[in-house]
C-alpha cells in the first residue's frame, strides 16, 4: 500500500533534505520502491542524489502546473529502487503565480491520486522548503502523514509549536486525513547539554510521536552530498548511515503493522 | 550618516539570525545606535533578544500594513543602544495578502525612508527569513547593502550563485544603490576539511566580497538565545564573542572609512 510523507519544518537547515535522501535511500536499500519529490527551489535533494541542473528536463514545477505527469518527471539515482521528481528555481514564483487560483493548495494532491503510475510506489517522500508557504501547503494536503525533523537546539525548539498548529488546521480545512508519522530529531551532539535539554524536553511534551532513532551530528552525512551519493554509498559503515537504517526499520515496522 | 544593511541568504539554518543579534549587540556595544528589524515569521531574533511573544504588541508586520510608525514599533533590548522592531507568525500571509499590489516590493523602503526618526539610527539590521519571497524583497529593497552568512557546508555554497543573481535582479529593477556589504563565513570547525574547502572555494570565485573575519562553530552562540541574551552578554570571553567583536569592528571600519 503506497504511503506519502512530506519531510516538512519551516525552520531553516534542521536537516530536511538530508533526511529525505537518506532515508529515502535507505527504504530503497530495504526493498522499497521510493519516489522522492523535490519541492525545494533550491533542489538540494536533487543535487545531493547526482541530478546536475543541466539533467533536470521536467521538475516539480511542471508537475504543479499541469504541463507534466509523474512518470515523465521521475528520473533515476544512483540508488535502485530510489527515483526523484527535480526540484527548481521557478518553484518560488507559485506563491504569486498561483495567488488567484482556488485549488492552488491541491496540485499535488490533483497530481498524484490522479496517476495510476503512482500505484508502482511502496513511499513517496516529498522534500519541503524552509517556509510554510504554497510549496509545503500543497505537500501537507497531498500527504498521509508528515515527519518533522527536529534539529537539537534552541531556535528549532521554538518553531515546533507553529508547525503543530499549521498542521491541525490543515487537518480540519482541507486534509482529514493527515496525520504525524512523527518528529525525528538531528544533529544531536553528545558533547553538548544543550541536544541533551532538547531532546528531553521533547520526549516530555510529545512522548507519542518522537521516533525512537536519533541522528548524531557526524560529519559525513555533510560531505556525501558532494559527493553526489546518499551516506550509506558514500561511507555505509559511519554513524550517519547506521542512524538512517535504523530509521528506516523503524519506519517500516510502524506502517507494515498498520 | 544611516546605513541599512539586509542579512539575507534563502538557505535555511546558516547564522542569519545568530549573525543579526551578535552583529547587532557588538555595533552597538562599540557605541553605535542601533535598529533591528525581524522580518521572520519564526521572530526568533525577538526571541532571541528577550521580546516574548506576550511582549510583541506592535511588530514588523503592522509595519509592513502601514498600521503602525518605526517609533511605535521599536521595543527596547538587553543592550543598551540596540531596539527592535519585532517579528510575528502573521508575516507569513503577506505574500498573498500584497499579492495584487503593485508597490508590495517597497512598503519597508516607503518605512524607512519617510520616518525622520530613522535619521536616530547609524545601523538598521534586517533579518531575513530563509526565502527569497516577498519579506526578502522587501529587505533587499529597503537596504544599501546585503550582508549574506555562509555556512561552511556544501549545500549552502550551492545556494550562493541563485542568491547573487537575485540581488543582481533587484539591483536593476528596484533598487539601484543595492550593493554587497559582504559574505561571512559562518560555523567554521577546523576539525573537518570540509569547512576548509568551502572557505578556500569562496575565498577564490568571491575575492574582494569575503569578510576577513570567519565565526567557528561555537557551541556558546547556540546556547545564549535560550537565555534571551547576546554571545556577548552571555560568555564575554568565548569564541563566538571574539568572533562577532571582530566582525563589527572590520563592519565599522568599512564604512567609517568611505
Ligand atoms: N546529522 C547531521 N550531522 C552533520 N551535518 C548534518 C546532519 N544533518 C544535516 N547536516 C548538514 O547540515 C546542513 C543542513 O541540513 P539540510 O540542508 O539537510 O537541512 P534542511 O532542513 O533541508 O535545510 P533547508 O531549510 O535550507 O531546506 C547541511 O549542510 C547538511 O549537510
Ligand atoms: N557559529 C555557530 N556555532 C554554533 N552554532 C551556531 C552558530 N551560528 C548559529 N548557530 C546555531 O545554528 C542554528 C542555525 O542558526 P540561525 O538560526 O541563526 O540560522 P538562520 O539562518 O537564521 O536560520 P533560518 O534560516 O531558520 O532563519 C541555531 O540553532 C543557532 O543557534
Ligand atoms: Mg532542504
Ligand atoms: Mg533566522
Amino acid at each position: 500500500a503506497r504511503k506519502i510523507i512530506a519531510i516538512a519544518n519551516q525552520k531553516g537547515g534542521v536537516g530536511k533534505t538530508t533526511t529525505a535522501i537518506n532515508l529515502g535511500a535507505a527504504l530503497a536499500m530495504s526493498g522499497k520502491s521510493v519516489l522522492m519529490i523535490d519541492l525545494d527551489p533550491q533542489g538540494n535533494a536533487s543535487t545531493g542524489l547526482g541530478l546536475l541542473a543541466s539533467r533536470r528536463k521536467t521538475t516539480a514545477y511542471d508537475l504543479l502546473t499541469g504541463e507534466a505527469t509523474l512518470e515523465q518527471a521521475a528520473a533515476s539515482t544512483p540508488v535502485e529502487g530510489l527515483s526523484i521528481v527535480p526540484g527548481s528555481g521557478d518553484l518560488s514564483g507559485l506563491d504569486v503565480e498561483l495567488a488567484g487560483e482556488a485549488d492552488r493548495g491541491e496540485r499535488l494532491r490533483e497530481v498524484l491520486s490522479a496517476e495510476e503510475v503512482g500505484g508502482k510506489y511502496d513511499y513517496i517522500l516529498i522534500d519541503c522548503p524552509p517556509s510554510l508557504n504554497i510549496l509545503t501547503v500543497n505537500a501537507m494536503v497531498a500527504s498521509d502523514s508528515i515527519l518533522v525533523p527536529l534539529q537539537c537546539e534552541f531556535f528549532a525548539l521554538e518553531g515546533v509549536s507553529q508547525l503543530l498548529s499549521t498542521i491541525r488546521r490543515i487537518q480540519l480545512k482541507i486534509n482529514p486525513r493527515l496525520r504525524m508519522e512523527g518528529i525525528v530529531l538531528t544533529m544531536y551532539d553528545r558533547r553538548n547539554n544543550l541536544s541533551a535539554q532538547v531532546a528531553q524536553d521533547v520526549r516530555e511534551n510529545l512522548t507519542d510521536v518522537v521516533f525512537r532513532t536519533i541522528v548524531p551530528r557526524n560529519v559525513r552525512l555533510s560531505e556525501a552530498p558532494s559527493h553526489a551519493l546518499p551516506v550509506m554509498l558514500y561511507d555505509p559503515d559511519c554513524a550517519g548511515s547506521e542512524a538512517y537504517r535504523q530509521l528506516a526499520d523503524e519506519l517500516i515496522r510502524r506502517n507494515d503493522a498498520s
